[in-house]
């Protein structure tokens, strides 16, 4: 996360390789399942052993007797539909919850985030020397109008993204960060409405930044978990 | 140092069934692996060992998986041991423990019996239960230079060499030898390997189970790490690893799936020019050592097209990345630059969400068939022609009986995968309401909430 600061935010997990190392972030949406995006992966019928996601712990590479830190072994994953880039991760067993661990809501399906909505990105990803790299670190930024949006990328915009408005400070999400989450306030909870997915570009002050519209999937994810 | 378990190659979840006529198996004995194979390296009729993980009982056998009226058999209590050199087709030095079953020599001519005296007779070498000689198997019972060898049954050759290949050269490698799965256990200077599903005399992360893909078995010489040739660890404790000796093929292995503006798969064949971290940075030349040291030397990683400072895979991680040119940051992915599409093409297409499609289309996007709506496996339906019978779940074909916003779909035969979308896309021209035409058409009513966002405590 570029200009954001340490901070917590209890459904966001880390996504470690075989040799433990931190390459993706995810959201954890109920016990045994985590969103994040298609890119971290390289198909849809990977061979997750010996991946695994961290969770409960602030630190990027915690030391062994960090008592809340969780370490769940990836079962498998399953794709989105086409346009979504989303993935959902299966874990071997549930996560515990406790005060480091929670569940993030999802929206209702369909459900359109209001404009100037202030929510929250968080990750352990390239912070490009504006914060430390070796904790988790959040970040603010604003929902923008989809047409301000699709109008500032010439029309380009898709109708499974949303967008959040440039900070002149240069704020964003970063190398690390794909597959974490846009949390936002709303109905006194914090919800899942944006999966963050690689821009070309990290924190661009002069354009909006994209995400994975969360509400146009959450009967599929639904559908995923029933199944 | 050397465990006794390097003298078998483990088969996982598997069980050796012999017909009626063999001889029996020893009754089952308490025991760790290790125990088992020191049992059965003492005895000499015994070949093989079944080991039970879970009640750590193990049983003898005096036969291999090559053994007559003997077959394998999938079987998730046990895992089946068997001596190397009754599999190996391949020797170590001279040979004179080969237990394998070839039975011709180098010039195609069939061996005779080692029991038999015709057509060529001989008293020298007579099978007994010490001296390894079977029917009429290739053996070297006078340590030959040249080999397993075996009388022939051609009157005018008595005996002859076998030509069976020393392991070094039986299976050549290509590139970096990630690929190599040949049957190399002893390092450059002789060392004996340590088996990778063993954690001493050397400590280690590369756990079989945990990279199946990398072929860790048993002690044999591998390449998990794209180090720049295949190594292992070794039974010496001063050492703790150590390169091997394995011929290099001689013709490169042609690269596939190589791809220039977008990288498939964890894009070891991406071949690019994307040279730029996505947080801006420029990459690091891979033939510089600054400001970052490293082993991935261009001219040791010939296939991997090292130029420059492009993103690469030379090493199997998520996705393409490269050195950084700033001191702090080592290491950046690639993600970026695009994934390449993996889905198959569509032949048909659907209005609104297809949830009136009744085409013949059967495969799912990524071309795995559509289990039968009627079928209960490999997955048992929640939707069916009888809980859903106006829905048309004709066969396998693709259909949209609960009205999912993205289109058709199917359960799969895939027993990995429950269910999944067809490859169908939507008519040109068919209009869906956008989701942001009617924006607040959706209210959010309730939401868990967060204990400690609430209370404002202090950290």
């Amino acid at each position: 996360i570029i200009g954001g600061q340490p901070g917590n935010s209890p459904w966001t997990v880390s996504i470690r390789n075989r040799a433990g190392v931190h390459f993706c972030g995810g959201s954890l949406v109920k016990e045994q399942w985590v969103i994040s995006t298609r890119q971290c992966f390289s198909s849809c019928d990977a061979d997750l052993t010996g991946y695994e996601v961290q969770l409960g712990t602030l630190f990027k590479d915690p030391g062994p007797g960090d008592p809340d830190q969780q370490t769940i072994p990836i079962a498998r994953i399953v794709c989105g539909p086409s346009e979504s880039q989303l993935v959902m991760l299966k874990l071997v067993r549930p996560a515990t919850l406790n005060r480091r661990v929670a569940l993030i809501c999802l929206p209702p399906e369909r459900y359109i985030v209001p404009a100037g909505t202030i929510c929250e990105i968080a990750g352990w990803g390239e912070t490009r020397g504006t914060g430390d790299g070796s904790v988790l670190n959040v970040a603010w930024l604003p929902v923008m109008a989809h047409g301000e949006c699709n109008a500032a990328l010439r029309g380009r915009l898709k109708e499974s993204e949303l967008c959040t408005s440039p900070l002149r400070a240069g704020v964003g999400a970063c190398e690390g960060d794909y597959g974490g989450p846009l949390a936002c306030l709303t109905a006194d909870c914090w919800v899942l409405e944006g999966v963050i997915t690689p821009s070309r570009v990290c924190a661009r002050t002069d354009q909006p930044a994209l995400f994975i519209r969360v509400s146009l999937y959450v009967n599929w994810i639904h559908k995923v978990i029933k199944m | 140092h050397r465990s006794p378990l390097n003298d078998f190659q483990r088969l996982r979840a598997t069980q050796l069934l012999s017909g009626p006529t063999e001889l029996p198996s020893s009754p089952p004995e308490h025991g760790s692996a290790e125990q088992c194979a020191h049992r059965c390296s003492i005895r000499l009729a015994c070949r093989a060992f079944h080991h039970d993980r879970q009640s750590q009982l193990c049983q003898l056998l005096p036969w291999t998986q090559h053994s007559p009226h003997v077959q394998l058999q999938k079987n998730i209590h046990y895992d089946l041991y068997q001596k190397k050199d009754y599999l190996r087709d391949c020797i170590t030095a001279n040979g004179t423990s080969y237990r394998g079953t070839r039975a011709m020599t180098e010039k195609g001519l069939r061996c005779q019996h080692w029991h038999a005296t015709t057509p060529h007779d001989h008293s020298r070498f007579l099978p007994t239960s010490r001296n390894g000689l079977e029917e009429n198997y290739c053996r070297n019972p006078d340590q030959d230079k040249r080999g397993p060898w075996c009388y022939t049954l051609n009157p005018n050759v008595r005996h002859q060499s076998c030509g069976i290949k020393k392991c070094e050269d039986a299976v050549c490698m290509t590139c970096n030898g990630e690929e190599y799965r040949g049957a190399v256990d002893h390092t450059e200077s002789g060392t004996e390997c340590q088996r990778w599903d063993l954690q001493h005399p050397h400590k280690h992360p590369y756990h079989p189970d945990k990279y199946p893909d990398k072929g860790l078995d048993d002690n044999y010489c591998r390449n998990p790490d794209s180090s720049e040739r295949p190594w292992c660890y070794t039974t010496d404790p001063a050492r703790e690893r150590e390169y091997c000796r394995i011929r290099l093929c001689k013709k490169r292995p042609r690269p596939l799936n190589l791809t220039t503006s977008c990288f498939r798969g964890k894009g070891e064949g991406y071949r690019g020019k994307v040279n730029v971290t996505v947080s801006g940075i420029p990459c690091q030349r891979w033939d510089a050592q600054t400001p970052h040291q490293h082993h991935f030397v261009p001219e040791k990683y010939p296939c991997k097209d090292l130029q420059e400072n492009y993103c690469r895979n030379p090493d199997g991680s998520e996705a393409p990345w490269c050195f950084t040119a700033r001191p702090t940051v080592r290491i950046a992915f690639c993600f970026h630059i695009r994934r390449c599409p993996d889905e198959l093409g569509t032949q048909e297409c659907y209005h609104g969400h297809g949830e009136h499609y009744h085409g013949h289309v059967s495969k799912t996007r990524k071309g795995i068939t559509c289990q039968p709506w009627a079928a209960q496996e490999p997955h048992m339906p929640q939707i069916s022609p009888v809980t859903h019978p106006e829905a048309h779940l004709e066969e396998n074909y693709c259909r949209n009986p609960d009205n999912d916003s993205h289109g058709p779909w199917c359960y799969t035969m895939d027993p990995h995968t429950p269910f999944d979308y067809c490859a169908i896309k939507p008519c040109s021209g068919s209009r869906v309401p956008s989701v942001l035409e009617n924006a607040d058409a959706v209210a959010f009513e309730h939401c868990g909430r967060r204990d400690e966002r609430l209370q404002r405590k202090g950290r």
